[in-house]
């Protein structure tokens, strides 16, 4: 699964998510990435996340509506996630998961569970050039 | 902002966040626009076997995709989920969010609405994901996502019934269906 945020310059954020799914799954069945607040999130007021991982679980509990909630409350993007995720792994703590957030000024951070590490990719006038970011889980 | 535009993807899929700059930055096309060409290219370069065609078989061993797109300026989005016989999933998101009042479509009908609006059909399997599945076929259909049924689902490929509800152990029906499906880099939505 891809799911992707992007800012553009005057503001305007849009995210999306793209997806196989699960392999061997029951047919018909469909994971977190096409349901709005669980796959990916997005309000030009604050920001946006997208998720990834065990579908099944994620569209449980909205994390990337959650993740956009609490930048709106204050918490930086690295938090957001983080405590988006805990809401999960508080219930399944084997679960697999991880998530990019992103605020509507351009900060940016990201959270996982589940596997060794999580590497995610970022490009902005900063870097000037894509960057691979792996944080451990 | 100094930091604007930004660009940012979920796992090492960096062409897709390259096509995303390039369209954001260089081309100064729309932030929808841009995400849907990020990940456009992930659903032909087939990411990891976890985007586009030819990955993930069902226990069918037919492919099917979802994609979502969002626009935070007004809210609007559009969705298709198990899309089949549709290779461009996300530009066809897209197309539900600019020409209908829906949010999501799925299966079959999404797949006539995409023809409608002149997308093309053709069969998303792969042989890569022709012999995944038969992988997993001659693995006994193992691991798969069947509970509380019979014959058990840990050792048979099925056709499964249902147990009777009286015979459902809820207590034990939490994390360990979860532990060995083996979600991680290249099983995941």
């Amino acid at each position: 699964t891809i799911g992707m945020i992007v800012i553009d310059r005057a503001g305007n954020i849009a995210s999306g998510t793209s997806t196989n799914g699960a392999r061997h799954k029951i047919p018909g069945r469909v994971g977190d990435s096409p349901i709005p607040g669980a796959g990916s999130y997005a309000d030009n007021e604050v920001g946006a996340a997208a998720a990834t991982g065990d579908g099944d679980v994620l569209m449980r509990f909205l994390p990337s509506f959650l993740a956009v909630e609490l930048m709106r409350q204050g918490h930086t993007p690295k938090e957001a996630g983080k405590i988006a995720l805990s809401r999960i792994t508080k219930h399944y703590s084997e679960f697999m998961g991880a998530i990019v957030v992103a605020d509507k000024n351009g900060n940016y951070g990201a959270a996982c569970h589940g596997i060794d590490e999580f590497p995610f990719s970022v490009y902005n006038l900063a870097s000037n050039h894509v960057q691979l970011i792996k944080i451990g889980c | 902002s100094q930091t604007l535009p930004l660009v940012i993807n979920t796992w090492g899929f960096t062409d897709a966040t390259r096509e995303a700059w390039d369209a954001v930055y260089q081309r100064n096309l729309s932030s929808i626009d841009s995400v849907v060409l990020g990940c456009s290219v992930c659903e032909r370069e087939q990411c990891d076997g976890t985007v586009g065609y030819g990955g993930s078989p069902d226990e069918n061993g037919e492919t099917t995709l979802d994609a979502m797109i969002m626009d935070g300026k007004t809210m609007n989005m559009g969705a298709v989920a198990a899309l089949r016989n549709v290779k461009d999933v996300i530009a066809l998101a897209k197309h539900v969010l600019l020409y209908t009042k829906h949010s999501m479509l799925v299966g079959s009908q999404a797949t006539e609405f995409a023809e409608m609006q002149g997308f093309k059909t053709e069969p998303l399997s792969t042989n890569t994901s022709k012999d995944m599945w038969r992988s997993w076929r001659e693995n006994n259909c193992q691991p798969n996502y069947w509970v509380n049924v019979k014959p058990n689902p840990e050792a048979s490929c099925g056709p499964y019934k249902p147990i009777t509800e009286n015979d459902i152990d809820v207590k034990s029906h939490s994390l360990k269906e979860y532990s060995v499906i083996g979600y991680g880099k290249y099983n995941h939505d």
